[in-house]
């Protein structure tokens, strides 16, 4: 429904300056209506301004800066919408280690409400976990599983 | 509601039994390259109901059934069994069933033979994958594409059609 | 053959000139993300005459000339020149428009202006597009797709349809 | 021409088997045509197997043999036609440490005839390195460059 829709977007857009400008350490982002007069059809676009930097089209970011954008975008809907749980498959391949951390804060101030399964290869994500597992393959082909306790 | 244990026998690259039990909080999945860390992943997705081959990266269902390796058969079946708790959804659901009620957890399960023969279960008992799918809505984990990141599609919220992206957030109103 | 030297100046996010020298061997390009080590790369492909504005990640060409940040104001154009070494081809093309003969060193140019005009160079001096494909095509540069990965492309050559591998050994043969 | 192609295909193939059983520590992996009887127009697929995995399409590898596949192939193109120079930005980023150990020691074995410019965030990789250049955006959105002696 119309309304319905028009609460979503407000609420998410209001997210979304939050959780990029979390992620960022400052500057911001927010979802645009392309269409404004067709709220029920009208697709939507995303600008994005890193701190310091000028307002432009997502495309030109970086690598590591699309991923950040994109995880704001996700944790904005999720903030408004939360799942259950989020499995979350080496989003933080691209980022550096100041960014890690900054993404590591986010996940701690949603971990309450949702459950997280994360796989990594990064020694920052892994240190928020409250249990570890590895996945081996000593045999060649076949995966056996060790939990490691953590916290 | 919440994960709480992933039985995964034959799917994948794990052809003997393997358990995961998930605590509240997060839990974080680690090891080398090519180890079988996507494929758990998979293997949620899975049994929650994923019907896209593609996304689970095979050419064909049949793909997600153990293949062997150098030094063991094939398997003939793949199995995967997912144990939630806290799910408010099951007492009245079950109730329908005859199930006792208050009961707050639930397992759901996914088999598929080499036949191409595949079955749904709940609680061990056969059902469609429409019951599995109702369960999920009523316990609000639902269909929601933002709840699952799988490897390297991160970036895809970013670069999809403002109407794809549309639909996300018709997917959370 | 060898690159020497790439000098930027008011490309993407580098509104004063930036050097960087190329010895024999291996050079990194290191840093923190959006800092602008991609943008280095783009600008190598931009000066040997890369004319697709999407591999560059832009909207319009215009997109490549230094738009401005909080404290400054953008730049009038973009311009990179990449100074080569031990160029083989060298010597017969520019005796052909009357150079010294067994020259080695070459450099090719390329400004854009807001205008949308845009010249490339050749030690300096404007000439045509076809004259640097030519260049580089006769010292053994070419249009080697497999020469250059861009950031995230490197599953392309992987995921490519058949016919598309093809080519990439096409261009080889 | 067919005989130029044939002539290119069976080098690259060669070399396929090499770089792959290289970077994999083991392994095979082939060009197959999709079409024996058609040189000219067929379409080339790949198999890959991992040691002591068994033979199977490329698209059930994980994220990081995919990369390392690729970059098997990539190598095998180059070392029948080199190029003077090979600018590579981030392909280690998916690799873990074992996986980038074998990267590194290709390049090694390579950069004597071709000029390597890698943008990396790993410091494996960095070891190579004959000279490492820092960007840097102290002042927000204006990058500058500063040139690190290695060897
Ligand atoms: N049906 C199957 N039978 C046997 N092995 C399989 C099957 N399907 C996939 N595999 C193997 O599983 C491996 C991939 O596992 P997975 O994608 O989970 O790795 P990963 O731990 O996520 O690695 P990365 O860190 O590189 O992403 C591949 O080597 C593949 O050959
Ligand atoms: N025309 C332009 N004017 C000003 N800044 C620009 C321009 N084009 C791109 N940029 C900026 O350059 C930055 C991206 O730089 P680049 O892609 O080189 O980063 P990177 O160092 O490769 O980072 P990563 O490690 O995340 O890949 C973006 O923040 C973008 O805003
Ligand atoms: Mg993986
Ligand atoms: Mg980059």
């Amino acid at each position: 429904t119309r309304d319905r829709f028009k609460q979503a977007f407000e609420a998410i857009n209001a997210n979304l300056q939050q959780t990029f400008s979390t992620l960022f350490g400052g500057g911001s982002a927010s979802l645009v209506l392309l269409d404004e007069a067709d709220l029920l059809e009208s697709g939507i676009d995303i600008i994005a301004q890193p701190p310091g930097k000028r307002l432009q089209s997502v495309q030109l970011l970086s690598g590591g800066e699309k991923a950040l954008a994109a995880m704001a975008l996700m944790f904005a809907v999720f903030k408004y919408k939360p799942s259950p749980f989020c499995l979350l498959d080496e989003i933080d391949a691209p980022l550096d280690d100041a960014n890690i951390g900054r993404f590591v804060e986010v996940l701690r101030g949603m971990q309450d409400e949702t459950q997280f399964v994360l796989v990594t290869h990064n020694r920052k994500t892994m240190e928020i976990a409250d249990r570890l597992y590895g996945v081996t393959m000593e045999e060649p082909g076949v995966s056996k599983l060790v939990s490691v306790w953590l916290n | 509601m919440r994960l709480n244990q992933l039985r995964i026998s034959g799917f994948k690259s794990f052809p003997e039994q393997a358990e995961i039990a998930f605590d509240a909080g997060v839990t974080a999945i680690v090891g080398p390259n090519g180890c079988g860390k996507s494929n758990l992943i998979d293997a949620i997705t899975w049994v929650l109901g994923e019907q896209s081959v593609r996304s689970l990266r095979g050419e064909r269902m049949e793909d997600v059934i153990f293949g062997g390796s150098d030094g063991r058969r094939p398997t003939a079946t793949a199995e995967v069994r997912l144990r939630f708790s806290n799910v408010a959804a099951a007492a009245t659901m079950l109730n329908g069933n005859g199930a006792p009620a208050g009961e707050s957890n639930i397992e759901v399960g996914r088999r598929l033979f080499r036949s191409g023969e595949s079955e749904y279960l709940i609680d061990g008992r056969v059902c469609r994958l429409r019951d599995i799918q109702d369960l999920l809505m009523d316990s609000g984990v639902g269909v929601k594409a933002y709840a699952i990141v799988e490897q390297g599609k991160i970036g895809h919220i970013l670069s999809a059609r403002p109407l794809e992206r549309r639909q996300l957030l018709e997917e959370a109103a």
